[in-house]
């Protein structure tokens, strides 16, 4: 069965796309089917996985004609496998466009429009055969990221160790107990990557503290993030994540020997050797 | 007559808050009459400033309630003037809410929706005193943001020297060219701050010539921002200006003779300066 993970926080820049993309390519090169699906009208990880979201060279389909496709006809079935792109060997990728920002005013009063996603994906042969398919959101708590919600069985949180990020994530989690209550009972919170982490700053000491206390008090409780954890070692800083987009690279093709390679393989190894023991 | 300036970018992350709380702050120490309005649902700006948005102490009333109140009635002028609360001497604040996350969809049929934060504005009359009125945005292109663009003379695009963060300003631009020949024709873009700059690495490098070859070559277009500069020096990346807001203080408060104090001082004085001439 196909591990679904919607990686989300409202928080903008705090590491979302860059976790996505590395964590796929790193779980590629390992050998395992991975998808991945850009849920950003931004398209960022489209571009970071080296595809023209807009312009001459776009994708004839994005996500957005899959979440605006009628779900009554019968073309419903074959959007979603005709818009999914190879972009390396056992990656493929569901491309944003900038059409997808409209989204949310053009499905305000459709039936049905937080499952979209779910119903397409369901539909989608080629998705039933992905190991790993990853979710990539915008920062905001909108229909995107519920879409999202409804259709992962798992959330990871990107996170940067500041007290701003820090705020969001009452938010965050009150938004997926909604989704848990209303339309997704599997949804599960699986933990937190802390991103562009510097652990020399005592403020990186704090924040990991106080959300390691959080979790720790929610683990007898029912709710879906009661086995949260913060994923251990963090990614650190490292200016090389932020120059390998600019050739349409993940970190691994860009420079496989730098610290950001090694903690997103190391955060890559973790999510399958859990998997393995399900 | 007061200066508004909206500070957009829907990329996330890129230092949008951390500028309006700072330049505000460092614009009031110097004995200019400031308003800040927060237009984004995560209300970071009000928390930076130390006021708490949700919960028992909150605020009575916020933007929210500004632009929702229906314009024919006769609340509409005094709404706004209810909802300025004083952060600091000389620092007016409109706070946010998380209610606000929902305008975009309650607003989505009512006419003039794009113009209720200019017209509130007008019929304010503490918003008349100002001499600086800043407006912090979410990140995203949505109704927040077009109403800030409909009530601003001028925009400032706070950016990251990264590459994904460059890719967005082209979309900015076209969102801003927009509201320039539909809503507001005197929207102008003056410049683009370099936030978290590592001034040390190869990529700032690029983005930066990147950033100004672009401008350069707009100079003789009818396009509202043909006088669009970077500003100079950068605000330099500095964890001090992570920690300020934990503890609801500008970074003037938290520590003025930090880099950051000094940068965001810098900037402040050269707005304050450009507008002395005008
Ligand atoms: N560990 C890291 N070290 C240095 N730079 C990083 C790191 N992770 C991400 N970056 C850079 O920081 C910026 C923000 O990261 P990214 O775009 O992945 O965040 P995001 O949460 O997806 O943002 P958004 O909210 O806009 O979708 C990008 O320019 C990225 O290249
Ligand atoms: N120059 C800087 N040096 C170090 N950290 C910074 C700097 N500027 C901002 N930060 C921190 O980086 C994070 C992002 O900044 P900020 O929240 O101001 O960005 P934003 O664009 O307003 O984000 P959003 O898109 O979520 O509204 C915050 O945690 C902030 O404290
Ligand atoms: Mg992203
Ligand atoms: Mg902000």
């Amino acid at each position: 069965m196909t591990r679904t993970i919607a990686f989300l926080n409202q928080k903008g820049g705090v590491g979302k796309t860059t976790t996505v993309a590395n964590v796929a390519a790193a779980m590629a090169a390992a050998g395992r089917s991975v998808g991945v699906i850009d849920l950003d009208p931004q398209a960022h990880l489209t571009l970071h996985l080296g595809i023209e979201p807009d312009g001459n060279n776009a994708p004839e389909q994005s996500v957005y004609d899959v979440l605006t496709e009628q779900p009554s006809s019968d073309g419903f079935a074959t959007v979603a496998d005709s818009t999914w792109i190879e972009a390396a060997p056992n990656l493929m990728v569901m491309p944003s466009e900038v059409d997808l920002a409209a989204v949310e005013v053009e499905l305000a009063d459709q039936p049905g429009r937080t499952r979209r996603l779910a119903d397409a994906l369901r539909h989608s042969e080629i998705a039933q055969c992905f190991d790993f398919l990853l979710l990539d959101c915008p920062p905001s708590l909108g229909l995107l990221t519920v879409n999202a919600l409804a259709a992962a069985r798992e959330v990871i949180v990107p996170m940067q160790a500041h007290f701003l990020a820090l705020q969001g994530v009452a938010r965050l989690l009150k938004t997926v107990g909604m989704v848990f209550e209303q339309v997704n009972p599997k949804l599960q919170v699986t933990g937190v990557v802390l991103c562009m982490f510097e652990g020399q700053t005592r403020l990186a000491a704090e924040v990991v503290e106080n959300l390691e206390t959080f979790f720790a008090g929610e683990r007898e409780k029912e709710v879906p993030w009661r086995n949260c954890r913060v994923f251990k070692p963090p990614i650190r800083r490292n200016i090389k994540l932020a120059e390998a987009p600019s050739f349409g690279q993940s970190i691994l093709e860009y420079d496989a020997s730098c610290p950001g390679a090694q903690d997103y393989t190391d955060l890559a190894q973790t999510l399958m050797r859990q998997w393995d023991k399900f």
